[in-house]
């Protein structure tokens, strides 16, 4: 483990935790007399977040996480693992079936066809892989699938008109997860004999090029203190 | 099993 690994996954950690509080505000709405002006403004406009990315996170997770039980690597990364697989999928369950939280879904504008990069990605697996086996190839989809996930979410954003900090604060710090990872791969290579995963790498990289634009506006609108716009 | 590369990162 290193420092930049260890940055990554906490990054990773924090952009659950954000979409976890943002869904726990959502429901905490309901509960106050209205109209409590944050609440109309929750519950009237769309969360701004995609049901489409969450399941496809899911589904990486589901698929990366298939040796959570049979290979024992240490217990910070089987605490890690159950973390973002329980997240992952009760965010799901929240959005779909949750009384309140499903309100403030949008699913008008989430219109992404995310089967649309689960099925290549699910093909690239079977042909770009490090091992043709039942696990091997179903981590290498994992990776591609998450290379693309964050494509419905992105679309969503350019389609909400204002986007509210804890969503921008989401997409960024799960944009800067992969970038951190960038850096400990590079310090592993150097560090480590033999440690050379280009599948990993460039994965991990085009995740990372996918967020280059969001980066670009989610700064400039901290920088101007203004709010965060993506163009059309 | 050793022969796949061990999975040590999330």
């Amino acid at each position: 483990m290193n420092i930049f690994r260890l940055a990554g996954d906490m990054t990773h950690l924090m952009s659950v935790l954000v979409l976890l509080l943002k869904i726990h505000t959502i429901k905490s709405c309901a509960g106050k007399s209205y109209p409590c002006s944050l609440c109309f403004i929750l519950l009237e406009s769309s969360s701004g977040i995609s049901l489409k990315t969450q399941e496809l996170y899911a589904l990486v997770f589901a698929t990366r996480y298939l040796d959570i039980f049979t290979d024992f690597i240490s217990v910070y990364n089987t605490i890690m693992k159950l973390i973002f697989l329980g997240s992952s999928f009760s965010i799901v369950w929240y959005i779909r079936r949750h009384k309140i939280v499903r309100r403030s879904y949008d699913k008008d504008q989430d219109t992404f066809r995310h089967f649309f990069l689960v099925l290549p990605c699910l093909l690239l697996a079977l042909i770009i892989n490090e091992k043709f086996t039942f696990k091997e190839v179903l981590w290498t989809f994992s990776l591609y699938l998450e290379a693309v996930a964050i494509l419905p979410q992105l679309i969503l954003l350019q389609r909400t008109r204002n986007i509210d900090n804890l969503t921008g604060q989401y997409v960024f710090l799960l944009g800067a997860y992969r970038a951190l990872y960038i850096l400990n791969w590079i310090y592993r290579y150097f560090t480590e004999p033999h440690y050379v995963h280009w599948i990993t790498w460039i994965s991990g990289l085009v995740q990372t090029l996918l967020y280059a634009d969001f980066f670009y506006y989610y700064f400039s609108s901290l920088k101007n203190n203004v709010k965060l716009k993506l163009p059309a | 099993d050793n022969d796949e590369s061990v999975k040590d990162e999330l």
